[in-house]
């Protein structure tokens, strides 16, 4: 399981 | 963090900043769509769920909640404020939300990374913001009088668009597996929509003559 994409961009 | 996505941060930041002492200080909103506001509120609450849930870093939260609260300031002062709603348009400024919302939310059913309620509303957020900007642009081109600061706005937000595609290409070649081409695609098509803007913006720049939109 990829691990959660974190979406660090604004 | 590269210096391609800091600059366009600060340049989002600015742009917001510079529509919110516009209004604050000269009490007028004359130029400004209230359409596009309301859609970018929109697009900062449906990006922003993961606020209170995934904490980043200070710099991201400080910095959405800063997104938030202005955005949502703007709508309250041309909707609310008692001398600031008089100067709004509100017969030019006629573009119809869900014009926008609903084909941005059928594409985030549709066109998704992964079928969950938070991806889905991020990705919704995308498509918003890339399109968010129509009304504006329509109602520049209605009122053909573009006071400076409102061109400044619009271009720093075209402008942040386009710093955060040279942030992308960074990213693209210095960090393995970072692919988010629903972004990019997203992002693209959103710049694409202010390159006349631009256009215009810098020929009137350029012959320093007041900018015009042609009809």
């Amino acid at each position: 399981e990829e691990d959660e994409d974190i979406k660090d961009e604004l | 963090m590269n210096i391609f996505r800091l600059a366009g941060d600060m340049t989002h930041l600015v742009s917001v900043l510079v529509l919110l002492l516009k209004i604050h200080t000269i009490k007028s909103c004359a130029g400004i769509s209230l359409k596009t506001q309301e859609l970018y509120a929109l697009v900062f609450t449906t990006r922003y769920l993961d606020l209170f849930t995934d904490y980043i870093s200070l710099y991201n939260t400080v910095m959405k909640l800063i997104f938030l609260g202005s955005s949502f300031s703007i709508v309250w002062y041309i909707r609310r404020h008692k001398i600031v709603r008089r100067s709004y348009d509100k017969d030019q400024d006629t573009f119809r939300h869900y014009f926008i919302v609903l084909p941005c939310l059928v594409l985030a059913l549709l066109i998704h990374h992964k079928f969950t309620f938070k991806e889905v509303m991020w990705t919704f957020s995308l498509y918003l913001e890339a399109v968010a900007i129509l009304p504006q642009l329509v109602l520049l081109q209605r009122t053909r009088n573009i006071d400076n600061l409102t061109g400044q706005y619009v271009f720093l937000l075209g402008a942040y668009r386009a710093l955060y595609i040279l942030n992308w290409i960074y990213r693209h070649y210095t960090e393995p597996h970072y692919v988010h081409w629903i972004t990019w695609i997203a992002g693209i098509v959103q710049t694409l929509l202010y390159a006349d803007f631009f256009y215009y913006y810098f020929q009137s720049w350029k012959n320093n003559v007041k900018l015009q939109l042609p009809a």
